[in-house]
């Protein structure tokens, strides 16, 4: 058996040091432990890296501090749209979703689509439809949504209002 | 966006990367988390990779993909071919780019133009590493 191997992220942005205090930068370290450590057991155990993937990215789509899954963005109708793609080396398959808003952890739904979908990407209406009918958890979209993100979406909304004020004499 | 590629005990490799896009973006806009070749790519002979940051700009950069194209036709490493994506076209896709690789012999690539690249990495039983800031 040959070595193996797991890295995950959680996002890259630029930003000032000052806006992620210490206490959150503990959090977050856990997050990226957790979701590494599901991944990684996985390979220990001789498991595919497919298998390794998904369960690194389901752990993070179930944490709040990171954006996917609960705790993912606002449109600028105050909404969650969540998307997400999977790949296996191996047999070069591939499963995409987009335009989720009720679908607990939309990696999970690539993979399905992946592996049982005549097609290779779904979208929104029918992407949920066949998330039902693969009996994947759904969540009321009140589960996506965090306070700290509705905060961020309620700045952006109220500039943007402020933008179109000052356009007016 | 979060992201994962990995390589198991029998060679194979795999990427997935999900997201839940930008703050105050249109209904119904797409990134690239989604799109293979931009947010996610994965290929035994070659690499896997899973990128984060401004998906607009992923997407035209097609970012995953130049990672794997740069290794299988220029011969880079991973180190420098994940690099070298990241720097491509910067003069006129400008934005926050972050790519984590690997290559089918398990050698292992992170790298961004950003000052935060929240991520962690583990190889055999040797200790996991986890950070949130690049520099570390």
């Amino acid at each position: 058996m040959g070595k193996y191997v797991i890295i995950i992220h959680g996002g890259a942005v630029n930003t000032d040091p000052g806006t992620i205090p210490p206490e959150k930068e503990e959090q977050l370290k856990k997050g990226l432990h957790n979701a590494l450590t599901a991944g990684w057991e996985i390979l220990q155990r001789g498991g595919t890296a497919l298998d390794a993937v998904e369960a690194a990215v389901m752990s993070l789509e179930d944490n709040e501090l990171f954006n996917a899954g609960r705790g993912a963005m606002f449109n600028l109708n105050g909404e969650v749209e969540t998307e997400a793609s999977i790949i296996d080396g191996l047999t070069l398959r591939g499963g995409a979703v987009s335009g989720l808003k009720l679908v607990k952890n939309p990696v999970r739904l690539a993979r399905l689509v992946m592996e049982k979908c005549k097609h290779t990407f779904l979208t929104a209406e029918g992407a949920q439809e066949f998330a039902l009918a693969q009996g994947l958890t759904l969540q009321d979209p009140s589960y996506f949504k965090t306070e700290e993100q509705r905060q961020e979406w309620l700045d952006i909304i109220q500039e943007a209002r402020a933008e179109h004020a000052n356009k007016h004499d | 966006t979060v992201g994962a590629v990995a390589l198991d005990q029998h060679g194979n490799v795999a990427a997935a990367t999900s997201t839940g896009g930008i703050e105050g973006k249109l209904r119904g806009r797409v990134g690239d988390s989604c799109i293979f070749g931009g947010g996610a790519l994965a290929n035994n002979e070659v690499c896997a990779a899973s990128c984060t940051g401004d998906g607009e700009i992923i997407m035209l950069a097609s970012l995953a993909h130049e990672v794997y194209a740069l290794r299988k036709y220029r011969k880079l490493s991973i180190t420098k071919a994940t690099r070298a994506a990241i720097e491509m076209y910067a003069d006129k896709l400008q934005g926050d780019r972050g790519i984590i690789a690997l290559d089918p012999a398990g050698n292992l690539a992170i790298d961004s133009n950003t000052n935060v690249m929240r991520c962690a990495y583990r190889v055999d039983e040797d200790a996991p590493f986890v950070t949130v800031w690049k520099a570390e």
